[in-house]
């Protein structure tokens, strides 16, 4: 059977500006990952060289370009997962770290758990080496222009007990 | 969010997803991309799915696990997604998308958003879209 590797760059109402960057990061991820396949890697292998690329590129939703919270942090999340035992690792709430993806895999082959999250996936991520950047590292322009926009025209989500839907500018996901 | 799934020539599944979360959400929010079920599941049984959307929305559907097991009970890998994607955004009025492979290398790729950006090597084709319907084909450049 010919192995396959599909990738995606997020769903959401992405801008036209935005449609050929996208493309172009997805193309070269689906690459990355086949080529990993066909040196010998395995397909978390695969999966996770993939997902580390665009996760480099700030066209995309996730480590380097992630959208902001209302403090104009970047907190991430990761998920990972194999099909011959199920076996699962996931990170939440992270900071300041280039590859969420890397760190997942790495509480799944690592801890006993499947999820670790804020500080307690921080001081993992410390523990196994991976390098804790400045804080702002991972913020672009386009993801403070996107949070100004939200907050004078998506509303406040900070009451408590009150939950003003609004409508999320750009992209979802 | 960006996600990728693969499956190896002998059936062997993966998938994983990564996420920023959504514009503007409040410190502490925990999305849909850490929980096994919902960002992403595998399962050589039926396949691998790696979803992205409305993150509420497909954490309250557990999406990707609804999509692997709609292809556990005989569904292709393009309509268990092609349905589980439909039927979460009627029931919850928010919308998402769903990249999949089954464990005999079909490809399953929907989404109710707008846009969702997706591509995929298999042989030496590099297929690729981000509008609704678009598939368009390419050679993979050889090394």
């Amino acid at each position: 059977m010919d192995p396959v590797v599909l990738v995606h760059g997020g769903a959401g109402d992405i801008t036209d500006d935005r449609v050929s960057g996208k493309i172009k990061g997805v193309k070269l991820a689906a690459v990355e990952g086949y080529k990993a396949l066909k040196n010998g890697g395995s397909v978390l292998d695969a999966v996770e060289s993939a997902v580390r690329l665009m996760e480099d590129d700030e066209y995309f939703n996730a480590g380097y370009g992630s959208v902001l919270n209302l403090n104009g942090d970047v907190e991430m999340d990761a998920s990972i997962m194999l099909g011959s035992d199920l076996n699962a690792g996931a990170i939440s709430i992270t900071k300041d770290i280039s590859h969420p993806i890397s760190l997942a895999r790495l509480v799944m082959e690592k801890t006993p758990h499947v999820i670790l999250s804020a500080e307690g996936a921080q001081k993992f991520a410390e523990s196994k080496g991976i390098p804790i950047l400045e804080p702002g590292a991972l913020v672009t322009d386009f993801a403070k222009k996107a949070l100004e926009d939200y907050k004078q025209h998506g509303g406040q989500l900070t009451e408590i007990g009150g939950i003003i839907k609004p409508k999320n500018a750009g992209e979802v996901g | 969010t960006v996600g990728a799934v693969a499956v190896d020539g002998l059936g062997n599944v993966a998938a994983a997803t990564s996420t920023g979360g959504i514009n503007g959400k409040m410190p502490g929010r925990v999305s849909d991309t850490s929980q096994i079920g919902s960002g992403s599941y595998a399962d050589n049984n039926s396949g691998a799915v790696s979803t992205t959307g409305h993150g509420e929305t497909i954490l309250k559907f557990c999406l990707a696990h609804s999509i692997c097991k709609d292809m556990e009970n005989g569904k292709s890998a393009r309509l268990a997604t092609k349905e589980s994607v439909e039927k979460m955004t009627r029931r919850l009025n928010n919308t998402a998308g769903a990249i999949t492979v089954s464990k005999i290398g079909e490809v399953g790729i929907s989404f109710s958003s707008k846009r969702m950006a997706w591509a995929y090597v298999k042989g030496s084709e590099l297929h690729f879209g981000i509008e609704q319907g678009q598939h368009e084909v390419e050679c993979v450049e050889d090394e």
